[in-house]
């Protein structure tokens, strides 16, 4: 297989409580990212649609341009689809741009799509989230169609604003820890 | 004096003055929540009420894309919405709320789905979510990447918080430390936000940087040609800099520009709330700002914005400008050890990884952006 994330971390966040695996007919959502077409192209149009000294400054891309500039190919859209087929994964949801796809299925169905994957329930407060706490692969023909797999790995964001009060506290603690 | 920053503190030192509202009802400003946080309408028209009477505003959020509970407010959910409604004041707001409907769902990337699928959305985005870089694939990334590129073709302009650990720091396997960049605040298709303070806290002083603010160098991303002069400029004449070991002085480096980020009053469960600080505090700020520009560009007949950093970078390169305030005081935190001692990079004039070009002066940013 091919792994198109294994440079990704596994870490779990330590407000994040492992629960187990999920049960097999559990259903998850997994977001599959297409490979897109003329992203060169597109690098391209950025610079010129956002630099002031070039004609085309400001003229921007409709959704339905953007759609026709970067959407798979056909052969992308029809290798995935066949692949999920032959799981028995079908009414995936897409976007304007048709370069994502949401599919539901199983975590049974899952970890037979993605060798490697194992489903775990992890909570944290009143959230909970299923994540693979190992590194999923694909089959090889897809390294060209796919660019990677969301609703593995990665835990929802814990970040929360400063108080001043705990960053005064923070920053004496490391100038305690520094003069010590 | 002032006992905080509150929006007319704000709009004080920003130079915006009671008239500088939105005045275009087709003209709209965004901000995305992450977190399983709500804001509360009431905490919003009760910050209004305390805090924005000097100027025209709403007290309502127009649209929420996703899902709101009634729940307690989270502080992060209020205030993005309480100040991205007093600089971009009477602007047509939205807020994305995506904690994920499910719980295998990425919640950014359902707020990147969401914005590739809509056709009508609003023309800034003020995000306060970060990630450190090693811990992301670079595959993962490099498509976030793509996305953003989308959104500045279409003509929207993103903005990330550049994070609250100045340059951070990773300890490698070998024991050594490297600093430690945060994405997406390091793509260089975003428009990235640092924080400031004033350098009196009770007056509305000249800034200086705020210590947490986020900065760096991007392992990941190449810097861009928009940037390339600027930082060149800073790597030369800082009179000290890290040791090269630290960080990737090719790399994208950020933030692009700054604006308070301490000591900020917040209305949150009914209740005002004095010293909230961070990056999340100043990206919301420039937002309204960015939306407000927005909203005269609309009246010329001009298009908004989109993509800033090429237009940014542009116009302060070309020559001796006051359209942002140049923050030439203060360093921001890393790495505890005896290399570093603790500090990352410090601001200085024009460009710096610590304050962007500086933080806005709207009369002149405006004039300046309108015809750029």
């Amino acid at each position: 297989g091919w792994a198109p994330e294994q440079d990704q971390s596994l870490r779990v966040p330590a407000e994040w409580r492992h629960l187990g695996p999920v049960a097999p007919l559990d259903e998850l959502v997994l977001t599959f990212a297409l490979r897109q077409q003329n992203v060169e192209h597109l690098v391209k149009l950025v610079g010129r649609v956002s630099d002031p000294d070039s004609p085309q400054y400001g003229k921007y891309l409709s959704l339905e341009e953007l759609r026709t500039l970067v959407q798979p190919s056909l052969l992308t859209l029809s290798t995935v689809h066949k692949w999920l087929g032959a799981y028995g994964i079908k009414g995936c949801k897409t976007i304007s741009t048709l370069d994502f796809l949401e599919c539901v299925m199983p975590a049974s169905t899952a970890e037979r799509l993605l060798p490697g994957a194992q489903f775990h329930r992890y909570e944290s407060g009143q959230r909970s989230a299923v994540r693979s706490p190992v590194p999923y692969t694909l089959h090889e023909d897809l390294a060209e169609h796919i660019d990677f797999v969301g609703g593995l790995h990665r835990f929802p964001a814990e970040r929360k604003v400063v108080t001043r009060a705990s960053g005064k506290e923070e920053a004496t603690a490391r100038y305690q820890q520094r003069a010590a | 004096f002032h006992l905080g920053v509150t929006p007319s503190v704000i709009r004080k030192r920003y130079n915006l003055t009671d008239g500088d509202i939105g005045a275009l009802p087709n003209n709209s400003q965004a901000c995305a929540q992450f977190l399983e946080q709500y804001f509360h309408p009431a905490d919003l028209a009760e910050f209004m009420k305390l805090f924005a009477s000097s100027f025209g505003h709403r007290s309502r959020v127009d649209q929420v894309v996703g899902h709101q509970e009634l729940g307690k407010a989270g502080l992060e959910a209020s205030l993005d919405v309480e100040y991205i409604m007093s600089t971009g004041a009477n602007i047509s707001t939205w807020v994305f709320s995506n904690a994920g409907r499910h719980e295998s769902q990425e919640p950014f990337l359902a707020w990147l789905l969401l914005l590739s699928n809509m056709s009508s959305v609003p023309w800034v985005h003020s995000v306060s979510y970060g990630d450190d870089e090693d811990s992301l694939s670079r595959a993962y990334m490099e498509r976030v990447n793509v996305e953003f590129m989308k959104a500045a073709a279409r003509g929207l302009t993103v903005l990330f918080a550049s994070g609250d650990a100045g340059a951070g720091c990773r300890k490698l396997a070998g024991g050594s430390h490297t600093f430690r960049p945060s994405f997406p605040a390091s793509s260089p298709y975003v428009t990235t936000v640092g924080g400031t303070a004033f350098k009196n806290p009770f007056r509305v002083t000249w800034e200086v940087t705020d210590y947490i603010s986020g900065g760096g160098f991007s392992n990941v991303f190449p810097m861009p040609d928009y940037q390339a002069a600027a930082v060149r400029n800073f790597l030369h004449s800082a009179p000290k800099l890290p040791p090269l070991s630290y960080y990737n002085s090719s790399g994208r480096a950020y933030p692009d520009l700054a604006a308070l980020s301490d000591n900020y009053w917040v209305v949150t469960n009914r209740i005002p709330l004095p010293w909230v600080s961070g990056t999340s505090a100043s990206t919301p700020v420039v937002g309204g700002i960015m939306a407000l520009i927005n909203d005269r560009r609309l009246q010329k007949g001009l298009p908004p914005l989109g993509f800033l950093n090429p237009a940014l970078y542009k116009l302060q390169e070309k020559g001796p400008t006051d359209a942002l305030y140049d923050v030439t005081q203060g360093c921001h935190l890393s790495c505890l050890d005896a290399a570093v001692e603790g500090q990352g990079f410090c601001a200085g004039p024009s460009w710096d990884p610590v304050s962007g070009w500086g933080t806005p002066n709207f009369p002149q940013l405006l004039k300046a952006l309108l015809n750029p």
